[in-house]
C-alpha cells in the first residue's frame, strides 16, 4: 500500500537542502554568509540607509564537533518588527519582499534555509537582535523552526530599552561548514559586493582572526528601488482574483487605471471594448462563478494587449556606468575600461535594466577565456556559471572581431537589475535565458566590446609605428 | 512600511514556475509531458506492471486562444485511491514518493505544478479518471488548485462500476505551449525513455494526428525497486525525532537494529557505548526538552560513525549493461558498444548504482564533442547539461587517450540509480556533483572507453594491414 502525505515547506526545504543552495558543508558556509549580507543590504540601501554590516566567522563555542562555526552578520538597517520577527525568522515562504521591487531578495526563504541547516546539524536555535529607527525597545528572539508544521518555536525572547539610538539587526546562526575550502569563495563574494556598492562599509571576521575591512568610498548612494503597481502583462489569474477582491474600485475601468501602471484611461476604454466587456462592470462580478470563462478571456487578453505603454523603469536602481569602471579599475588595475547602462526593457510585464562592463590589460592576467562577473539586483553570482544566459552570450561573442585573442587578460562584467530576477534555481545561482534578457546582454555586450576594439586597433598602430 | 506575509507552497510555485521546470510555453508542453509519463511509469515498472502508456496532445477544444492544448496520459498502473485523489492532483507537496524507494518522483510537486500552469494559461481544471485493480469502481475527479490555501478545489467528480477489468489513470491536463518548438524535444524524451524501458508500451498521439508508437520489445522486466529503512548516515535530527516518536521498540539499541538498516546488535552496543548513551535507554526519553543536546550529539555520532555496514543495493533497480548495449544499437546502430554496471556506492545514506555506455561509428554522426545521453532513475535529462555532474566528467576525459579524435561518431550514456537523486532544481534537469557520484561516473566512464581503445586499435592495426 503506498503510504501518501503531505509535507510542509519546512520539510521539504529540509530534506532537499541543494534546491536551496545547501548542497554541502562548504557551500553552507557560502550560502550562509551571502542569504544573511543580502538580506543586510535589503534592509539598508533599498532604504536610503549607508550600510554598515559586519559579518564574523567564529569557531562555535560550546559545541561539539569540528567544523562548527557561528556566522553573525550585524547591519544598521531599519529592523525587523517584533511583531513579526519570529515569523520572519522561523517561517519558510515568509517575507516583506513579495512585492514589485527590485531588492536582492525574493523568495522569502534564504535565511530559513539557514536556520533549518544550523539547527540541523549544529542543533543551535537562531539568534536574531533588532530595533527599529522608531522604537525605544530592542528585541531579542532565539528560536527553532518546527519543520513539520512550518513555524517558530521560540525558545528565548526579550527586550530592552535602547540606550542609544541604535537601528537594525544582528542575525547569529551555528553551522556545521568546511570554513577552509569556503573560505576563498567568500572572500571573493564579498569583495565583489564591496566593488559594486562602495558606498557600503563591509567588515569580514574570520575565524583566523583575519580582518577584512572594505571601506566606504563614497558617500553617494544610487536613488533606491521603489514599489511598483503590477503591469498587465506580468499579472496572472490568481493576482488579478486577488486585485479584484482587496480592490476599492467601483467599475472595471478604474480598477485596470488605479491598480495597475501603464494603463491610462483610453487604453482601458479600447481594451475594454475590444475584450467584449464593459468598462463600468462592478469588478466583484467578475469573481462570480458563472463568469470564470469571462475571468479567464480577460486575464488572457491583459497579458497580450498591444495597446499598453511599456513597464515604468525609473523605480529601479541600476549600479550605473560610472561605478561600474570605477569598480572594474579598482579590482583589476586595468589598461583600458567601458561600460554601458542599457536602455530598460521588459519581459512578463516586468521592467529589467541591463548593465555590462568590460576591462583589459593591465594587472588582469591573461586565461583562455573571458573572466565574467555576473551580477543580478547587485548580488554577486559565483555558482552555476555554465548554465547562466550571461556565460552563453559572453562565450557566444567572436572575440577575434574585437581584436581579442586568447589567452588574454580580459573581464566581463554583466549586471541584470529588474522587480523579478528570472533564476534557475530557489538559491539563486544563475539566470534563465529569456530571450528579452538575452538580447539585452547581447547588446550590450557589443557596445562596450567595439570601444574595446577602438582601444586595441589603437594600440596596434601605435606598436606598428613603434616598429618603424 | 514594509508588507510581511506569508506564501503557500502553491503560491510559491506558481509565482516561480521557472523553479519547477514551467519556464516559458515552449518547456511547458515539454515538462506538462514529461512529468505526467514519469508519474506513469511510477505507477507501472515500480509495481511489476508491464507499462502501457499512451500520450495524446490535441487542440483544445471550447478553449480560446491559440496554442492551447490539451495533454492527456493514460496507463494501467496502480491507479489513485479516491479518499487521495483530491490531494494527490491538488495540493503541492503531497506524494505517496516520500519514502526511501527508487522512484522517478520524489517531490510531490510534478502534476501540481502542470495543473498550476493549465489552470493559469488556459483556465482550465485537471481531470482525473483512475481505478485500482481490487476495486468495482472507476473514480473521476475535475478540479483546480486553490493557489492561496494549497487545496484542491473539485468541481466535478463521479464513480461508476468497472466493466471491465480495467486499472490505471488517465490524467487530462490543458495548457498554453508551443507545441511546434516542443515537439521535436518531446519526441527525443520519449524515445531515450523507451530506449531504457523495453518491456513499456509507449504511444504519442500529435496534433497533426501523427501517431509514434514504441513497442513493447520484451516482456522481461528488471525486478522492481523496493522500498529501505533508513540508513543511519542518512538521517537527519528531524528524521530521527519522527523515528523515535513512531517507533514500538522499548530500548535505544532495539530502534537502531529494527528502524535502520545495516546495524546489527553488535554494532549497535559498541556504537552507543562509544557515544556514552545507554543501549536500554527508553527511546522516549530522547525526546525530552532536557535531552536535546544528548539528541544532537547522537544523531551527529550516526551520520558519521563508521562501524555501520553500507547501505544495501538490492533494492534498487538498475537498467542493466546488456539492455543499454542493446538500446544504444537499437538507436544509433554504431559499430562498437560497451556498457557497465558499476558497484553500489552510497552518498549521505543512500546507494546508488551508475552504469555507463558508450557507442561508436556505424550510423552516428560525427560531432565536436561526445553525444552525452544522462538518465537518473530512468529518467531521460534533456535540460541542464551543462552544470551536470556527467558533462563534467565526460567533457573532462582526455578522449585522444583512447584514440578518440574529434570530430568523432562517439555516445556516452550514463545513468543514475538512487534512493535520493541529488537534483540541482525541483525541475529535474541536472545533476549536481557529489564527489561519491563524481567518481562512480569518472570509473564507469574509463571502463567502457579502454573496451573502446581496444576496439579502435585493432581497426587502426587491421587498416595498417590493408595498406600494406
Ligand atoms: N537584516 C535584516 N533586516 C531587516 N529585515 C530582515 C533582515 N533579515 C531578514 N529580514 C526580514 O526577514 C524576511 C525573510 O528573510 P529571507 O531571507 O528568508 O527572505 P527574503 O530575503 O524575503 O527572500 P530570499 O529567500 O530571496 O532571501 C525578509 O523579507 C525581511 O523582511
Ligand atoms: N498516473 C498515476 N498513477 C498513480 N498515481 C499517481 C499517478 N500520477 C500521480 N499519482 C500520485 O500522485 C502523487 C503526486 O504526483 P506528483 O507528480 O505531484 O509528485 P511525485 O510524482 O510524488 O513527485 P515529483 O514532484 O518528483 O513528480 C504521486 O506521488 C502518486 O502517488
Ligand atoms: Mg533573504
Ligand atoms: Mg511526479
Amino acid at each position: 500500500q503506498e503510504k501518501y502525505r503531505a509535507m510542509s515547506p519546512a520539510e521539504f526545504f529540509s530534506r532537499y537542502k541543494e534546491l536551496a543552495g545547501f548542497s554541502n558543508p562548504t557551500r553552507a558556509v557560502y550560502q550562509t554568509i551571502r542569504e544573511l549580507v543580502e538580506n543586510a543590504l535589503d534592509a539598508t540601501d533599498t532604504h536610503g540607509i549607508l550600510p554598515v554590516i559586519r559579518v564574523v566567522v567564529e569557531p562555535a563555542r560550546g559545541v561539539e564537533g569540528e567544523n562548527r562555526y557561528t556566522i553573525t552578520v550585524e547591519d544598521n538597517g531599519i529592523g525587523v518588527p517584533p511583531t513579526v520577527m519570529a515569523d520572519a525568522f522561523g517561517r519558510v515562504l515568509y517575507s516583506s519582499k513579495y512585492v514589485i521591487r527590485q531588492t536582492r531578495g525574493m523568495f522569502g526563504l534564504g535565511v530559513k534555509a539557514a536556520v533549518i541547516y544550523g539547527q540541523q546539524t549544529a542543533g543551535q536555535p537562531v539568534t536574531v537582535i533588532s530595533a527599529m529607527e522608531d522604537s525605544d525597545y530592542v528585541y531579542m528572539k532565539k528560536l527553532f523552526i518546527d519543520i513539520n508544521e512550518n513555524k517558530p518555536r521560540i525558545v528565548e525572547e526579550g527586550q530592552w530599552r535602547k540606550r542609544g539610538r541604535w537601528h537594525g539587526t544582528r542575525v547569529s546562526i551555528t553551522i556545521e561548514g568546511d570554513w577552509r575550502r569556503a573560505r576563498s569563495r567568500v572572500i571573493e563574494y564579498i569583495k565583489r559586493t564591496a566593488i559594486v556598492a562602495p558606498y557600503a562599509e563591509i567588515h569580514l571576521v574570520t575565524p583566523e582572526g583575519d580582518v577584512y575591512i572594505f571601506p566606504r568610498m563614497t558617500r553617494k548612494m544610487p536613488k533606491p528601488p521603489r514599489e511598483a503597481k503590477p503591469h498587465p502583462h506580468g499579472v496572472n489569474l490568481e493576482q488579478f482574483k486577488m486585485i479584484l477582491q482587496s480592490t476599492r474600485a467601483r467599475t472595471l475601468k478604474e480598477v485596470l487605471v488605479t491598480e495597475f501602471q501603464s494603463v491610462g484611461e483610453k487604453s482601458a476604454v479600447n481594451f475594454l471594448r475590444e475584450a467584449g466587456v464593459s468598462p463600468d462592470l462592478n469588478p466583484k462580478t467578475l469573481l462570480r462563478r458563472e463568469y470564470r470563462d469571462v475571468l479567464v478571456r480577460l486575464v488572457d487578453k491583459l497579458r497580450s494587449y498591444k495597446g499598453f505603454r511599456a513597464p515604468r523603469s525609473d523605480y529601479l536602481s541600476p549600479i550605473g556606468a560610472d561605478l561600474i569602471e570605477i569598480g572594474l579599475r579598482r579590482m583589476f588595475r586595468p589598461e583600458f575600461t567601458a561600460a554601458v547602462t542599457r536602455p530598460a526593457r521588459s519581459y512578463m510585464g516586468h521592467p529589467f535594466i541591463v548593465e555590462v562592463g568590460i576591462a583589459y590589460g593591465g594587472s588582469i592576467p591573461p586565461r583562455e577565456e573571458p573572466l565574467l562577473l555576473r551580477y543580478a539586483n547587485k548580488i554577486p553570482l559565483l555558482y552555476g556559471e555554465r548554465e547562466d544566459v550571461a556565460y552563453k552570450v559572453v562565450s557566444g561573442v567572436n572575440w577575434k572581431n574585437y581584436y581579442v585573442e586568447f589567452p588574454a587578460p580580459l573581464v566581463v562584467l554583466v549586471h541584470i537589475a529588474s522587480t523579478r530576477i528570472p533564476y534557475k534555481e530557489a538559491g539563486k545561482e544563475s539566470i534563465g535565458d529569456v530571450p528579452e534578457i538575452e538580447s539585452e546582454i547581447r547588446a550590450g555586450v557589443w557596445e562596450v566590446a567595439r570601444k574595446l576594439r577602438i582601444f586595441l586597433s589603437r594600440k596596434r598602430r601605435e606598436a606598428e609605428i613603434r616598429r618603424k
